[in-house]
Protein backbone atom coordinates (compact mmCIF):
# COMPACT_ATOMS: atom_id res chain seq x y z
CA UNK A 1 0.00 0.00 0.00
CA UNK A 2 1.46 3.17 -1.20
CA UNK A 3 5.36 1.27 -0.80
CA UNK A 4 5.59 2.90 2.73
CA UNK A 5 5.66 1.47 6.41
CA UNK A 6 6.44 4.22 8.21
CA UNK A 7 3.70 6.89 8.63
CA UNK A 8 5.37 10.43 7.38
CA UNK A 9 3.94 13.89 5.99
CA UNK A 10 4.65 12.21 2.45
CA UNK A 11 2.20 9.49 3.21
CA UNK A 12 -0.55 11.94 5.11
CA UNK A 13 0.06 13.71 1.64
CA UNK A 14 -0.51 11.07 -0.64
CA UNK A 15 -3.63 9.78 1.21
CA UNK A 16 -5.27 13.10 1.01
CA UNK A 17 -4.70 13.07 -3.07
CA UNK A 18 -6.02 9.84 -2.68
CA UNK A 19 -8.90 10.44 -1.44
CA UNK A 20 -9.34 14.05 -2.90
CA UNK A 21 -8.68 12.61 -6.38
CA UNK A 22 -11.82 9.82 -5.56
CA UNK A 23 -13.92 12.83 -4.97
CA UNK A 24 -14.61 12.81 -1.95
CA UNK A 25 -13.94 16.43 -1.74
CA UNK A 26 -11.77 18.92 0.05
CA UNK A 27 -13.19 18.79 3.64
CA UNK A 28 -14.54 15.14 3.80
CA UNK A 29 -10.59 14.40 2.62
CA UNK A 30 -9.21 17.09 5.25
CA UNK A 31 -10.98 15.77 7.76
CA UNK A 32 -10.47 11.97 7.34
CA UNK A 33 -6.42 12.91 7.55
CA UNK A 34 -6.83 15.22 10.29
CA UNK A 35 -8.00 12.35 12.23
CA UNK A 36 -5.59 9.90 11.48
CA UNK A 37 -3.25 12.93 11.89
CA UNK A 38 -4.44 12.97 15.90
CA UNK A 39 -4.47 9.27 16.19
CA UNK A 40 -0.43 9.27 15.10
CA UNK A 41 0.45 11.75 17.69
CA UNK A 42 -1.47 9.79 20.16
CA UNK A 43 0.27 7.24 18.82
CA UNK A 44 -2.24 5.02 18.41
CA UNK A 45 -0.93 4.19 14.56
CA UNK A 46 2.28 2.95 14.35
CA UNK A 47 2.00 1.76 10.10
CA UNK A 48 1.10 2.35 7.13
CA UNK A 49 -1.12 -0.50 7.10
CA UNK A 50 -2.81 -0.14 10.19
CA UNK A 51 -3.39 3.83 8.91
CA UNK A 52 -5.38 2.17 5.67
CA UNK A 53 -7.60 -0.15 8.28
CA UNK A 54 -7.85 2.77 10.67
CA UNK A 55 -8.99 4.94 7.28
CA UNK A 56 -11.29 2.44 5.66
CA UNK A 57 -13.02 1.87 8.75
CA UNK A 58 -14.05 5.45 8.69
CA UNK A 59 -15.25 5.47 5.50
CA UNK A 60 -17.34 2.34 5.88
CA UNK A 61 -18.68 4.17 9.29
CA UNK A 62 -19.63 7.07 7.18
CA UNK A 63 -21.20 5.26 4.30
CA UNK A 64 -23.34 2.70 6.74
CA UNK A 65 -25.04 5.01 8.84
CA UNK A 66 -28.08 5.42 7.19
CA UNK A 67 -27.80 1.50 5.56
CA UNK A 68 -30.69 0.58 7.73
CA UNK A 69 -32.79 -2.50 6.29
CA UNK A 70 -34.90 -1.86 3.17
CA UNK A 71 -38.76 -1.82 4.52
CA UNK A 72 -40.44 -4.68 3.75
CA UNK A 73 -42.62 -4.62 0.52
CA UNK A 74 -46.40 -4.85 2.05
CA UNK A 75 -48.03 -1.85 -0.53
CA UNK A 76 -49.29 -3.31 -4.30
CA UNK A 77 -48.10 -1.57 -6.92
CA UNK A 78 -44.81 -0.74 -4.70
CA UNK A 79 -44.00 2.66 -6.07
CA UNK A 80 -40.60 3.50 -6.91
CA UNK A 81 -39.88 7.79 -8.23
CA UNK A 82 -36.32 7.77 -10.41
CA UNK A 83 -35.42 11.27 -10.63
CA UNK A 84 -32.21 13.17 -11.09
CA UNK A 85 -30.10 15.69 -13.10
CA UNK A 86 -30.18 15.51 -17.09
CA UNK A 87 -28.48 12.46 -18.36
CA UNK A 88 -27.30 10.49 -15.05
CA UNK A 89 -28.58 6.83 -16.01
CA UNK A 90 -32.50 7.50 -14.85
CA UNK A 91 -33.96 5.57 -17.65
CA UNK A 92 -31.45 2.64 -17.89
CA UNK A 93 -31.53 2.58 -14.40
CA UNK A 94 -35.23 1.70 -14.58
CA UNK A 95 -34.51 -0.84 -17.70
CA UNK A 96 -31.92 -2.43 -15.42
CA UNK A 97 -34.50 -2.59 -12.12
CA UNK A 98 -37.38 -3.61 -13.86
CA UNK A 99 -35.21 -6.87 -15.14
CA UNK A 100 -33.98 -7.46 -11.78
CA UNK A 101 -37.64 -7.08 -10.22
CA UNK A 102 -38.73 -9.82 -13.20
CA UNK A 103 -36.36 -12.15 -12.08
CA UNK A 104 -37.88 -12.38 -8.64
CA UNK A 105 -41.24 -13.10 -10.44
CA UNK A 106 -43.07 -9.59 -9.67
CA UNK A 107 -45.40 -7.71 -12.22
CA UNK A 108 -43.74 -4.58 -12.91
CA UNK A 109 -44.94 -1.84 -14.91
CA UNK A 110 -43.28 1.39 -16.20
CA UNK A 111 -44.45 4.26 -16.15
CA UNK A 112 -43.21 7.37 -19.24
CA UNK A 113 -43.39 10.20 -17.36
CA UNK A 114 -40.65 12.18 -19.04
CA UNK A 115 -42.94 13.53 -21.55
CA UNK A 116 -40.17 16.52 -22.31
CA UNK A 117 -37.08 15.53 -23.79
CA UNK A 118 -37.16 13.45 -27.46
CA UNK A 119 -37.70 10.18 -27.91
CA UNK A 120 -37.38 9.48 -23.74
CA UNK A 121 -40.41 7.21 -24.68
CA UNK A 122 -39.42 5.31 -27.15
CA UNK A 123 -36.31 4.83 -25.13
CA UNK A 124 -38.31 3.51 -21.69
CA UNK A 125 -40.52 1.81 -24.32
CA UNK A 126 -37.68 -0.53 -25.60
CA UNK A 127 -36.39 -1.01 -22.20
CA UNK A 128 -40.06 -2.17 -20.59
CA UNK A 129 -39.76 -4.52 -23.89
CA UNK A 130 -36.95 -6.08 -23.34
CA UNK A 131 -37.08 -6.63 -19.19
CA UNK A 132 -40.92 -7.80 -20.24
CA UNK A 133 -42.22 -5.26 -18.13
CA UNK A 134 -45.97 -3.16 -18.78
CA UNK A 135 -45.93 0.16 -20.23
CA UNK A 136 -48.00 3.34 -19.44
CA UNK A 137 -47.11 6.27 -21.69
CA UNK A 138 -49.01 9.15 -23.26
CA UNK A 139 -48.45 11.50 -26.15
CA UNK A 140 -45.18 13.43 -26.00
CA UNK A 141 -45.52 16.68 -24.24
CA UNK A 142 -48.75 15.72 -22.05
CA UNK A 143 -48.74 16.50 -18.63
CA UNK A 144 -46.32 14.00 -16.38
CA UNK A 145 -48.52 14.06 -13.70
CA UNK A 146 -51.57 12.60 -15.81
CA UNK A 147 -49.49 9.69 -17.18
CA UNK A 148 -48.59 9.07 -13.67
CA UNK A 149 -52.30 9.13 -12.25
CA UNK A 150 -53.47 7.03 -15.32
CA UNK A 151 -50.63 4.68 -14.50
CA UNK A 152 -51.52 4.22 -10.53
CA UNK A 153 -54.85 3.42 -12.09
CA UNK A 154 -54.60 0.60 -14.03
CA UNK A 155 -52.12 -0.80 -11.73
CA UNK A 156 -55.13 -1.86 -9.76
CA UNK A 157 -56.77 -3.98 -12.28
CA UNK A 158 -53.23 -5.52 -14.10
CA UNK A 159 -51.95 -6.13 -10.43
CA UNK A 160 -48.84 -4.96 -10.42
CA UNK A 161 -46.29 -5.83 -7.76
CA UNK A 162 -43.51 -3.06 -8.56
CA UNK A 163 -44.50 0.24 -10.47
CA UNK A 164 -41.75 2.35 -11.68
CA UNK A 165 -41.78 6.05 -12.73
CA UNK A 166 -39.47 7.73 -15.26
CA UNK A 167 -39.23 11.52 -14.98
CA UNK A 168 -37.14 13.63 -16.99
CA UNK A 169 -33.97 14.93 -15.73
CA UNK A 170 -33.70 18.17 -14.72
CA UNK A 171 -30.97 20.54 -13.33
CA UNK A 172 -31.92 21.11 -9.13
CA UNK A 173 -31.80 24.79 -10.00
CA UNK A 174 -34.59 25.22 -12.35
CA UNK A 175 -37.06 26.26 -9.64
CA UNK A 176 -40.12 25.60 -12.39
CA UNK A 177 -38.62 21.77 -12.95
CA UNK A 178 -38.63 21.04 -9.31
CA UNK A 179 -42.22 22.31 -8.80
CA UNK A 180 -43.38 19.91 -11.47
CA UNK A 181 -41.72 17.34 -9.85
CA UNK A 182 -43.70 18.08 -6.18
CA UNK A 183 -46.46 18.16 -8.06
CA UNK A 184 -46.53 14.81 -9.59
CA UNK A 185 -45.42 13.28 -6.27
CA UNK A 186 -48.46 15.07 -4.60
CA UNK A 187 -50.65 13.58 -7.55
CA UNK A 188 -49.08 10.31 -6.34
CA UNK A 189 -49.53 10.48 -2.57
CA UNK A 190 -53.03 11.90 -3.03
CA UNK A 191 -54.12 8.74 -5.27
CA UNK A 192 -52.36 6.16 -3.24
CA UNK A 193 -51.59 7.45 0.25
CA UNK A 194 -48.45 6.03 1.33
CA UNK A 195 -46.61 6.10 -2.37
CA UNK A 196 -44.26 6.89 -3.65
CA UNK A 197 -42.77 4.37 -1.65
CA UNK A 198 -39.19 4.78 -2.49
CA UNK A 199 -37.96 7.70 -4.21
CA UNK A 200 -34.30 6.90 -5.75
CA UNK A 201 -31.70 10.06 -6.65
CA UNK A 202 -29.75 8.72 -9.90
CA UNK A 203 -26.36 9.94 -9.17
CA UNK A 204 -23.88 10.02 -12.12
CA UNK A 205 -20.06 8.48 -10.52
CA UNK A 206 -18.03 11.28 -12.96
CA UNK A 207 -19.94 14.02 -10.86
CA UNK A 208 -17.66 15.96 -8.74
CA UNK A 209 -19.06 18.23 -5.43
CA UNK A 210 -22.22 18.95 -7.39
CA UNK A 211 -23.70 16.12 -6.23
CA UNK A 212 -23.87 17.73 -2.93
CA UNK A 213 -25.92 20.11 -4.23
CA UNK A 214 -28.27 18.26 -6.10
CA UNK A 215 -28.72 15.61 -2.94
CA UNK A 216 -29.62 19.12 -1.08
CA UNK A 217 -31.99 20.53 -3.56
CA UNK A 218 -33.78 17.29 -4.24
CA UNK A 219 -33.80 16.03 -0.89
CA UNK A 220 -35.85 19.27 0.16
CA UNK A 221 -37.55 18.99 -2.52
CA UNK A 222 -39.36 16.19 -2.53
CA UNK A 223 -37.47 13.90 0.10
CA UNK A 224 -35.26 11.34 -1.19
CA UNK A 225 -35.09 7.89 0.00
CA UNK A 226 -32.15 6.00 -1.88
CA UNK A 227 -29.66 6.86 -4.62
CA UNK A 228 -28.30 4.81 -7.71
CA UNK A 229 -24.76 5.54 -8.27
CA UNK A 230 -23.78 4.96 -12.23
CA UNK A 231 -21.00 4.64 -14.58
CA UNK A 232 -19.01 3.13 -11.79
CA UNK A 233 -17.53 0.74 -14.58
CA UNK A 234 -15.47 3.80 -15.76
CA UNK A 235 -12.78 5.87 -14.06
CA UNK A 236 -14.19 7.68 -11.50
CA UNK A 237 -14.96 6.54 -8.10
CA UNK A 238 -17.70 8.61 -7.01
CA UNK A 239 -16.56 9.57 -3.48
CA UNK A 240 -18.77 12.45 -3.12
CA UNK A 241 -21.81 9.70 -2.19
CA UNK A 242 -19.25 9.84 1.51
CA UNK A 243 -20.04 13.03 2.51
CA UNK A 244 -23.97 12.85 0.90
CA UNK A 245 -24.48 9.34 2.77
CA UNK A 246 -23.22 10.84 6.04
CA UNK A 247 -24.71 14.09 5.98
CA UNK A 248 -28.21 13.47 4.57
CA UNK A 249 -28.59 10.03 5.93
CA UNK A 250 -29.67 8.61 2.82
CA UNK A 251 -28.47 4.96 1.75
CA UNK A 252 -26.95 4.02 -1.60
CA UNK A 253 -29.46 1.48 -3.18
CA UNK A 254 -27.50 0.14 -6.51
CA UNK A 255 -24.70 0.47 -8.62
CA UNK A 256 -24.67 0.86 -12.46
CA UNK A 257 -21.59 -0.71 -13.97
CA UNK A 258 -22.65 -0.36 -17.54
CA UNK A 259 -25.40 -0.30 -19.97
CA UNK A 260 -26.71 -3.66 -20.27
CA UNK A 261 -30.09 -4.54 -18.49
CA UNK A 262 -28.15 -7.00 -16.44
CA UNK A 263 -24.98 -4.15 -15.25
CA UNK A 264 -27.09 -3.39 -11.63
CA UNK A 265 -25.59 -4.14 -8.21
CA UNK A 266 -26.77 -3.93 -5.00
CA UNK A 267 -24.00 -1.34 -3.07
CA UNK A 268 -21.53 -2.92 -1.16
CA UNK A 269 -19.84 -0.35 0.91
CA UNK A 270 -16.92 -2.91 1.40
CA UNK A 271 -16.22 -3.01 -2.39
CA UNK A 272 -16.90 0.35 -2.91
CA UNK A 273 -14.13 1.23 -0.22
CA UNK A 274 -11.57 -1.12 -1.63
CA UNK A 275 -12.08 0.62 -5.05
CA UNK A 276 -11.34 3.77 -3.71
CA UNK A 277 -7.89 2.83 -3.17
CA UNK A 278 -7.24 1.03 -6.60
CA UNK B 1 -16.39 33.78 -0.99
CA UNK B 2 -13.03 33.93 -1.63
CA UNK B 3 -12.14 37.18 -1.49
CA UNK B 4 -13.50 37.28 1.97
CA UNK B 5 -11.56 34.54 3.20
CA UNK B 6 -8.48 36.10 1.58
CA UNK B 7 -8.84 39.60 2.80
CA UNK B 8 -9.99 38.11 6.44
CA UNK B 9 -6.25 36.22 6.27
CA UNK B 10 -4.65 39.45 5.04
CA UNK B 11 -6.65 41.87 7.67
CA UNK B 12 -3.58 40.80 10.01
CA UNK B 13 -0.65 41.41 7.09
CA UNK B 14 -2.12 45.24 5.85
CA UNK B 15 0.58 47.89 6.28
CA UNK B 16 2.59 45.81 3.46
CA UNK B 17 2.48 47.41 -0.09
CA UNK B 18 3.93 44.05 -1.83
CA UNK B 19 2.76 40.47 -1.93
CA UNK B 20 5.74 38.37 0.51
CA UNK B 21 6.34 35.13 0.29
CA UNK B 22 4.30 34.57 3.95
CA UNK B 23 1.53 36.30 3.26
CA UNK B 24 1.12 34.40 -0.81
CA UNK B 25 1.60 31.14 1.41
CA UNK B 26 -1.42 31.83 3.39
CA UNK B 27 -3.63 33.27 0.25
CA UNK B 28 -2.65 30.61 -2.12
CA UNK B 29 -3.80 28.00 0.36
CA UNK B 30 -7.85 29.33 0.43
CA UNK B 31 -7.00 29.34 -3.44
CA UNK B 32 -6.20 26.03 -3.37
CA UNK B 33 -9.57 24.92 -1.44
CA UNK B 34 -11.15 26.74 -3.82
CA UNK B 35 -9.97 24.76 -6.68
CA UNK B 36 -10.53 21.94 -5.11
CA UNK B 37 -14.06 22.32 -4.35
CA UNK B 38 -14.90 23.88 -7.61
CA UNK B 39 -13.70 20.37 -8.77
CA UNK B 40 -10.19 21.25 -10.47
CA UNK B 41 -8.03 18.21 -10.67
CA UNK B 42 -5.97 17.82 -7.99
CA UNK B 43 -2.24 17.65 -9.87
CA UNK B 44 -3.74 21.21 -11.86
CA UNK B 45 -4.53 22.99 -9.18
CA UNK B 46 -0.95 22.08 -7.62
CA UNK B 47 0.57 22.74 -10.78
CA UNK B 48 -1.65 26.06 -11.04
CA UNK B 49 -0.68 27.15 -7.70
CA UNK B 50 2.87 27.05 -7.92
CA UNK B 51 2.52 29.19 -11.32
CA UNK B 52 0.43 31.99 -9.11
CA UNK B 53 3.01 32.06 -6.52
CA UNK B 54 5.73 32.67 -8.93
CA UNK B 55 3.61 35.36 -10.54
CA UNK B 56 2.87 36.83 -7.01
CA UNK B 57 6.11 37.25 -5.31
CA UNK B 58 7.07 40.35 -4.90
CA UNK B 59 4.19 42.04 -6.78
CA UNK B 60 3.12 45.29 -5.68
CA UNK B 61 -0.01 45.83 -4.29
CA UNK B 62 -2.49 48.64 -6.43
CA UNK B 63 -3.33 50.99 -3.94
CA UNK B 64 -7.02 50.52 -5.01
CA UNK B 65 -6.58 46.74 -4.01
CA UNK B 66 -6.25 44.95 -0.85
CA UNK B 67 -3.49 42.72 -0.70
CA UNK B 68 -6.36 39.69 -1.10
CA UNK B 69 -8.09 41.18 -4.06
CA UNK B 70 -4.50 41.74 -5.69
CA UNK B 71 -4.02 38.07 -5.38
CA UNK B 72 -6.91 37.14 -7.02
CA UNK B 73 -7.06 40.00 -9.88
CA UNK B 74 -3.33 37.72 -10.18
CA UNK B 75 -5.51 34.06 -10.04
CA UNK B 76 -8.35 35.36 -11.93
CA UNK B 77 -5.84 36.59 -14.95
CA UNK B 78 -3.67 33.51 -14.62
CA UNK B 79 -7.09 31.53 -14.91
CA UNK B 80 -8.38 33.36 -17.92
CA UNK B 81 -5.31 33.41 -19.47
CA UNK B 82 -5.24 29.20 -19.13
CA UNK B 83 -8.62 28.53 -20.52
CA UNK B 84 -8.26 31.13 -23.66
CA UNK B 85 -6.72 32.42 -25.38
CA UNK B 86 -7.36 30.28 -28.57
CA UNK B 87 -9.92 30.46 -31.95
CA UNK B 88 -12.85 29.45 -30.85
CA UNK B 89 -15.17 28.87 -33.91
CA UNK B 90 -15.59 25.96 -36.04
CA UNK B 91 -13.05 25.08 -37.89
CA UNK B 92 -14.56 25.68 -41.94
CA UNK B 93 -11.38 25.94 -44.18
CA UNK B 94 -9.60 23.44 -45.70
CA UNK B 95 -12.10 20.80 -45.91
CA UNK B 96 -15.40 20.16 -48.49
CA UNK B 97 -17.85 19.48 -46.66
CA UNK B 98 -17.24 20.19 -43.18
CA UNK B 99 -17.42 17.65 -40.83
CA UNK B 100 -17.81 17.49 -36.93
CA UNK B 101 -17.49 15.02 -35.10
CA UNK B 102 -18.94 14.98 -31.42
CA UNK B 103 -17.77 12.52 -28.89
CA UNK B 104 -17.71 11.97 -24.65
CA UNK B 105 -18.77 9.80 -21.92
CA UNK B 106 -22.36 8.36 -21.53
CA UNK B 107 -25.19 11.41 -20.82
CA UNK B 108 -22.76 13.85 -21.84
CA UNK B 109 -25.34 16.30 -24.07
CA UNK B 110 -23.72 15.43 -27.58
CA UNK B 111 -27.18 14.42 -29.09
CA UNK B 112 -28.94 17.65 -27.69
CA UNK B 113 -25.26 19.37 -28.80
CA UNK B 114 -25.59 18.66 -32.22
CA UNK B 115 -28.85 19.86 -32.88
CA UNK B 116 -27.79 23.06 -31.07
CA UNK B 117 -24.70 23.21 -33.35
CA UNK B 118 -27.25 22.36 -36.28
CA UNK B 119 -29.01 25.70 -35.26
CA UNK B 120 -26.38 27.73 -34.53
CA UNK B 121 -24.32 26.91 -37.85
CA UNK B 122 -27.94 27.63 -39.78
CA UNK B 123 -27.92 30.93 -38.43
CA UNK B 124 -24.38 31.68 -39.85
CA UNK B 125 -25.81 30.89 -43.11
CA UNK B 126 -24.08 27.16 -43.29
CA UNK B 127 -26.37 24.25 -44.59
CA UNK B 128 -26.16 21.90 -41.80
CA UNK B 129 -26.66 18.02 -42.15
CA UNK B 130 -27.51 15.71 -38.85
CA UNK B 131 -25.76 11.80 -38.76
CA UNK B 132 -26.81 9.35 -36.05
CA UNK B 133 -24.20 7.39 -35.81
CA UNK B 134 -25.05 5.53 -32.23
CA UNK B 135 -26.47 2.36 -33.26
CA UNK B 136 -26.15 1.29 -29.63
CA UNK B 137 -28.77 3.23 -27.06
CA UNK B 138 -32.18 2.78 -27.31
CA UNK B 139 -34.03 5.08 -29.72
CA UNK B 140 -30.83 7.47 -29.78
CA UNK B 141 -31.09 7.61 -33.56
CA UNK B 142 -35.02 8.89 -33.07
CA UNK B 143 -34.05 11.38 -30.70
CA UNK B 144 -31.26 12.84 -33.35
CA UNK B 145 -34.35 12.28 -36.40
CA UNK B 146 -36.39 14.02 -34.02
CA UNK B 147 -34.47 17.18 -33.16
CA UNK B 148 -33.47 17.41 -36.93
CA UNK B 149 -37.58 17.58 -37.60
CA UNK B 150 -37.97 19.93 -34.97
CA UNK B 151 -35.43 22.15 -36.63
CA UNK B 152 -36.48 21.14 -40.38
CA UNK B 153 -33.08 20.11 -40.66
CA UNK B 154 -31.78 16.55 -42.93
CA UNK B 155 -30.86 14.39 -41.20
CA UNK B 156 -28.85 10.62 -42.52
CA UNK B 157 -31.78 8.04 -42.43
CA UNK B 158 -29.56 5.71 -39.96
CA UNK B 159 -30.97 2.40 -38.63
CA UNK B 160 -28.96 0.39 -36.25
CA UNK B 161 -27.72 -2.18 -37.94
CA UNK B 162 -25.78 -0.09 -39.97
CA UNK B 163 -22.04 0.10 -38.53
CA UNK B 164 -21.55 3.44 -37.64
CA UNK B 165 -18.17 3.65 -40.19
CA UNK B 166 -20.75 2.82 -43.10
CA UNK B 167 -23.60 5.22 -41.78
CA UNK B 168 -20.60 8.01 -41.51
CA UNK B 169 -19.26 7.53 -45.16
CA UNK B 170 -22.70 7.08 -46.94
CA UNK B 171 -23.39 10.15 -45.03
CA UNK B 172 -20.37 12.10 -46.15
CA UNK B 173 -21.44 11.07 -49.86
CA UNK B 174 -25.01 11.88 -49.47
CA UNK B 175 -24.13 15.50 -48.02
CA UNK B 176 -21.88 16.32 -50.86
CA UNK B 177 -24.50 15.62 -53.32
CA UNK B 178 -26.61 17.67 -51.33
CA UNK B 179 -24.14 20.17 -51.14
CA UNK B 180 -24.88 20.53 -47.75
CA UNK B 181 -21.34 22.23 -46.13
CA UNK B 182 -21.48 21.10 -42.59
CA UNK B 183 -21.98 17.77 -41.41
CA UNK B 184 -22.45 17.28 -37.76
CA UNK B 185 -21.55 13.61 -36.85
CA UNK B 186 -23.00 12.40 -33.09
CA UNK B 187 -21.45 9.34 -31.77
CA UNK B 188 -22.71 6.91 -29.37
CA UNK B 189 -21.91 8.21 -25.37
CA UNK B 190 -18.73 5.56 -24.51
CA UNK B 191 -16.34 5.10 -21.79
CA UNK B 192 -12.74 6.69 -22.38
CA UNK B 193 -10.91 3.28 -21.28
CA UNK B 194 -13.71 1.06 -23.56
CA UNK B 195 -11.29 0.02 -26.29
CA UNK B 196 -13.24 -1.41 -28.79
CA UNK B 197 -15.26 1.60 -28.59
CA UNK B 198 -12.59 4.04 -28.62
CA UNK B 199 -11.44 2.38 -31.62
CA UNK B 200 -14.26 2.64 -33.62
CA UNK B 201 -13.96 6.46 -33.49
CA UNK B 202 -10.49 6.42 -34.60
CA UNK B 203 -11.77 4.30 -37.63
CA UNK B 204 -14.40 6.27 -38.60
CA UNK B 205 -11.70 9.91 -37.76
CA UNK B 206 -9.46 7.88 -40.16
CA UNK B 207 -12.24 7.58 -43.07
CA UNK B 208 -13.66 10.76 -42.77
CA UNK B 209 -11.12 13.00 -41.80
CA UNK B 210 -12.73 15.65 -39.92
CA UNK B 211 -12.30 19.30 -39.44
CA UNK B 212 -13.11 19.33 -36.20
CA UNK B 213 -13.35 16.44 -33.44
CA UNK B 214 -15.20 17.60 -30.66
CA UNK B 215 -15.25 16.16 -26.77
CA UNK B 216 -18.67 17.09 -25.22
CA UNK B 217 -17.92 17.24 -21.60
CA UNK B 218 -20.41 17.74 -18.41
CA UNK B 219 -19.90 21.31 -16.18
CA UNK B 220 -20.32 18.85 -13.17
CA UNK B 221 -17.79 16.64 -14.04
CA UNK B 222 -15.32 15.91 -10.87
CA UNK B 223 -11.32 15.19 -10.67
CA UNK B 224 -11.81 12.38 -13.30
CA UNK B 225 -12.31 15.04 -15.88
CA UNK B 226 -8.64 14.73 -16.75
CA UNK B 227 -8.76 11.17 -17.47
CA UNK B 228 -11.46 11.41 -19.58
CA UNK B 229 -10.40 13.97 -21.52
CA UNK B 230 -6.41 13.08 -21.84
CA UNK B 231 -7.70 9.73 -22.88
CA UNK B 232 -10.00 10.83 -25.94
CA UNK B 233 -7.32 13.47 -26.92
CA UNK B 234 -4.34 10.95 -26.98
CA UNK B 235 -6.98 8.46 -29.03
CA UNK B 236 -8.12 11.14 -31.43
CA UNK B 237 -6.60 14.59 -31.66
CA UNK B 238 -9.14 16.60 -30.17
CA UNK B 239 -9.87 20.11 -31.83
CA UNK B 240 -12.02 21.33 -29.51
CA UNK B 241 -14.33 20.96 -26.25
CA UNK B 242 -18.00 21.84 -25.48
CA UNK B 243 -18.95 22.22 -21.81
CA UNK B 244 -22.55 21.15 -21.41
CA UNK B 245 -24.79 22.18 -18.86
CA UNK B 246 -23.53 24.91 -18.04
CA UNK B 247 -27.01 26.66 -16.40
CA UNK B 248 -26.61 24.72 -13.42
CA UNK B 249 -24.57 26.03 -10.41
CA UNK B 250 -21.91 23.86 -10.66
CA UNK B 251 -18.42 25.60 -10.07
CA UNK B 252 -17.14 23.94 -13.37
CA UNK B 253 -13.65 23.52 -12.57
CA UNK B 254 -13.56 20.54 -15.09
CA UNK B 255 -13.04 23.05 -17.54
CA UNK B 256 -9.54 24.09 -16.48
CA UNK B 257 -8.92 20.44 -15.60
CA UNK B 258 -9.49 19.48 -19.71
CA UNK B 259 -8.18 22.36 -20.85
CA UNK B 260 -4.69 22.37 -18.66
CA UNK B 261 -4.68 18.48 -19.88
CA UNK B 262 -5.32 18.77 -23.37
CA UNK B 263 -4.87 22.35 -24.44
CA UNK B 264 -7.48 22.33 -26.76
CA UNK B 265 -9.90 25.06 -27.21
CA UNK B 266 -13.44 25.27 -25.18
CA UNK B 267 -15.58 26.48 -27.70
CA UNK B 268 -18.91 26.40 -26.92
CA UNK B 269 -21.04 26.07 -23.83
CA UNK B 270 -24.28 24.53 -23.31
CA UNK B 271 -26.69 26.19 -21.34
CA UNK B 272 -30.36 24.69 -21.46
CA UNK B 273 -32.21 21.97 -22.82
CA UNK B 274 -33.69 23.68 -25.64
CA UNK B 275 -31.97 23.83 -29.21
CA UNK B 276 -31.31 27.28 -29.01
CA UNK B 277 -29.14 27.03 -25.38
CA UNK B 278 -25.66 27.31 -27.34
CA UNK B 279 -23.33 29.98 -26.34
CA UNK B 280 -19.50 31.01 -27.08
CA UNK B 281 -17.05 30.61 -24.22
CA UNK B 282 -16.20 33.19 -22.02
CA UNK B 283 -12.77 32.38 -20.29
CA UNK B 284 -13.04 34.90 -17.96
CA UNK B 285 -16.58 34.49 -16.50
CA UNK B 286 -15.55 30.66 -16.69
CA UNK B 287 -12.68 31.91 -14.47
CA UNK B 288 -14.84 33.96 -11.77
CA UNK B 289 -17.42 30.75 -11.62
CA UNK B 290 -14.70 28.58 -10.91
CA UNK B 291 -13.29 30.98 -8.26
CA UNK B 292 -16.96 31.40 -6.32
N1 LIG C 1 -21.11 2.97 -18.78
C1 LIG C 1 -22.32 3.17 -18.23
N2 LIG C 1 -23.23 3.90 -18.90
C2 LIG C 1 -24.43 4.06 -18.33
C3 LIG C 1 -24.77 3.54 -17.06
N3 LIG C 1 -26.05 3.89 -16.78
C4 LIG C 1 -26.50 4.60 -17.85
N4 LIG C 1 -25.53 4.70 -18.79
C5 LIG C 1 -25.58 5.39 -20.07
O1 LIG C 1 -25.73 6.77 -19.80
C6 LIG C 1 -26.45 7.38 -20.89
C7 LIG C 1 -27.62 8.16 -20.33
O2 LIG C 1 -28.55 7.24 -19.79
P1 LIG C 1 -30.09 7.59 -19.66
O3 LIG C 1 -30.73 6.41 -19.03
O4 LIG C 1 -30.64 8.08 -20.95
O5 LIG C 1 -30.00 8.80 -18.64
P2 LIG C 1 -31.20 9.68 -18.11
O6 LIG C 1 -30.86 10.08 -16.73
O7 LIG C 1 -32.50 8.96 -18.24
O8 LIG C 1 -31.13 10.92 -19.08
P3 LIG C 1 -32.23 12.08 -19.22
O9 LIG C 1 -33.57 11.41 -19.21
O10 LIG C 1 -31.93 12.70 -20.52
O11 LIG C 1 -32.02 12.97 -18.07
C8 LIG C 1 -26.84 6.25 -21.83
O12 LIG C 1 -25.90 6.20 -22.87
C9 LIG C 1 -26.74 5.01 -20.96
O13 LIG C 1 -26.47 3.84 -21.69
C10 LIG C 1 -23.76 2.78 -16.35
O14 LIG C 1 -23.94 2.29 -15.23
N5 LIG C 1 -22.56 2.65 -16.99
N1 LIG D 1 -29.83 21.65 -18.53
C1 LIG D 1 -29.13 21.20 -19.58
N2 LIG D 1 -29.37 19.97 -20.03
C2 LIG D 1 -28.67 19.52 -21.09
C3 LIG D 1 -27.70 20.32 -21.76
N3 LIG D 1 -27.20 19.59 -22.78
C4 LIG D 1 -27.83 18.40 -22.76
N4 LIG D 1 -28.74 18.37 -21.75
C5 LIG D 1 -29.60 17.27 -21.32
O1 LIG D 1 -28.75 16.22 -20.89
C6 LIG D 1 -29.40 14.96 -21.13
C7 LIG D 1 -28.45 14.09 -21.94
O2 LIG D 1 -28.34 14.67 -23.22
P1 LIG D 1 -28.04 13.78 -24.51
O3 LIG D 1 -27.93 14.72 -25.65
O4 LIG D 1 -29.00 12.66 -24.62
O5 LIG D 1 -26.61 13.22 -24.10
P2 LIG D 1 -25.68 12.25 -24.94
O6 LIG D 1 -24.28 12.63 -24.69
O7 LIG D 1 -26.09 12.22 -26.36
O8 LIG D 1 -25.98 10.86 -24.25
P3 LIG D 1 -25.51 9.42 -24.80
O9 LIG D 1 -25.79 9.39 -26.25
O10 LIG D 1 -26.30 8.44 -24.03
O11 LIG D 1 -24.05 9.34 -24.48
C8 LIG D 1 -30.70 15.28 -21.82
O12 LIG D 1 -31.70 15.32 -20.83
C9 LIG D 1 -30.48 16.66 -22.38
O13 LIG D 1 -31.67 17.40 -22.52
C10 LIG D 1 -27.45 21.65 -21.25
O14 LIG D 1 -26.61 22.41 -21.72
N5 LIG D 1 -28.19 22.02 -20.16
MG1 LIG E 1 -34.24 9.52 -19.21
MG1 LIG F 1 -26.64 10.65 -27.55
Amino acid sequence: FLGKKEIDADLLDSLEEILITADLGVSTATELIERIREKVKRKELSDAFALKNYLREEILTLLRSPQKEGEEITASPFVILVIGVNGTGKTTTIGKLAHRFKGLGQNVMLVAADTFRAAAIEQLEIWSKRAGADLIKQKSGSDPSAVVYDALEAAQSRKTDVMIIDTAGRLHTKVNLMEELKKVQRVIQKKMPGAPHEILLVLDATTGQNAISQAKLFNSAVGITGMVLTKLDGTAKGGVVVGISNELKIPIRFIGIGEKMEDLREFDPDAFVSALFD
Amino acid sequence: SLTERLDRIFKKLRGYGKLTEQNIQDGLREVRLALLEADVNYKVVKDFVNTVHERAVGQEVLDSLTPGQQLIKIVHEELTALMGGQKQDINFSGKWPVSIMLVGLQGSGKTTTAGKLALHLRGKGRRPYLVPADIYRPAAIEQLQKLANDLDMPAYPSVPDMKPLDICQRAMILAREKAYDTVIIDTAGRLHIDTVLMDELKGIEAAIDPSEIILVADAMTGQDAVNIAEKFNQTLGLTGIILTKMDGDARGGAALSIKAVTQKPIKFVGVGEKLDALEPFYPDRMASRILG
